[in-house]
């Protein structure tokens, strides 16, 4: 048999003036998340218990787009979405929606483990997870002072653009950019931020 | 967005993404992260989670395209990652990491840059964010 192993991500597009202290803050979250699913697969916890596990330690740090620290939409408020998937019969359970649950992954599992379906959104996902007690708070929990200002600078800019960890001095730069000629659903692609 | 795949010692692969969407998203719009076989999938070759545009990744069905090279072309894992990041995301910037029932782990990305770390049990770990 095998060996074990293990990956995780928190993120693609990162803004190449990232200050250091930030770029050493994101590698040790990873760190951090790689040792607790070391140690756990170390002591035969499945996959799916794994990947679950990690999930919810990185939802609940602020550094990343997930849980707390979640991008604003529009109205300045935080909707959450998940998913996760058993390579083992691949049973699989999704959520979206989500403004109140502390950690998406783990309803995503509910959805999964505990119910006919495979993906429940909005309202219903919110009623699930209070049908099975999952913890939640309140959606200013998820908003943290850095992506405020970067949603400001995103409605300054009235579009959707770019990774939001770009500071102010090299987004106004930005706000001349040429139209792009590129398109992906019928859109300039530059309004597509990396997540 | 985050994410993790794991194949566990009994060759058992796993997936999960999580993420809280595009900066000034309108309402109601979902991305790849819920999507199975866009931003998440695992079966018993893989384990695959992705992140980036999500509307490319949507388009491309990102996720499951890397098993289903490993399937049907039988493509490695890193080959798989590396065809499907070339192949399937037009002029999408994305990125994805991936496990194999083998105890394999991979990665790839066409964005500047990705925050990722993987490691395995023969002792190999790495974290990086760059090239």
């Amino acid at each position: 048999m095998a060996g074990w192993a293990i990956a995780v991500h928190g993120g693609a597009g990162v803004d190449p003036n990232l200050p250091t202290e930030r770029q050493e803050q994101a590698k040790q979250l990873l760190t951090r998340c790689l040792n607790l699913g070391i140690e756990a697969l170390r002591s035969s916890v499945s996959a799916i218990d794994v990947v679950e596990l990690v999930v919810r330690e990185l939802e609940s740090d602020p550094l990343f787009n997930s849980g707390r620290g979640s991008a604003l939409n529009e109205n300045g408020t935080v909707e959450m979405e998940a998913s996760i998937m058993d390579g083992s019969g691949r049973r699989c359970g999704a959520v979206s929606g989500l403004t109140t649950v502390k950690n998406p992954i783990s309803l995503a599992r509910l959805v999964m483990d505990k119910s006919p379906h495979s993906y429940l959104a909005f309202s219903g996902a919110e009623k699930f997870a209070r049908q099975m007690g999952v913890e939640t708070v309140e959606n200013d929990y998820f908003i943290t002072q850095d992506n405020v200002e970067m949603l400001k600078l995103a409605k300054e800019a009235d579009s959707i653009v770019f990774d939001y960890r770009i500071p102010k001095a090299s987004y106004e730069s930005c706000g001349t950019q040429v139209e792009s000629p590129i398109k992906m659903n019928g859109l300039p692609i530059n309004i597509y931020a990396p997540e | 967005t985050v994410g993790c795949v794991v194949v566990d010692s009994q060759g058992h692969c796993a997936a999960a993404t999580s993420t809280g969407g595009l900066l000034n998203k309108r309402t109601g719009r979902i991305g790849d992260s819920p999507l199975i076989g866009a931003g998440t999938y695992a079966c018993d070759l893989c384990g695959v989670s992705c992140t980036g545009e999500g509307e490319a990744i949507i388009r491309g069905t990102l996720a499951r395209e890397v098993g289903a090279v490993m399937e049907y072309k039988g493509l490695g894992l890193q080959e798989a990652v590396d065809f499907v990041i070339k192949e399937r995301l037009d002029e999408g910037k994305a990125g994805l990491i991936a496990v194999s029932k083998t105890g394999e782990v991979a990665y790839g990305f066409n964005s500047v840059g990705m925050f990722r770390g993987c490691a395995t049990e023969n002792g190999f770990m790495e974290v990086g964010i760059w090239d």
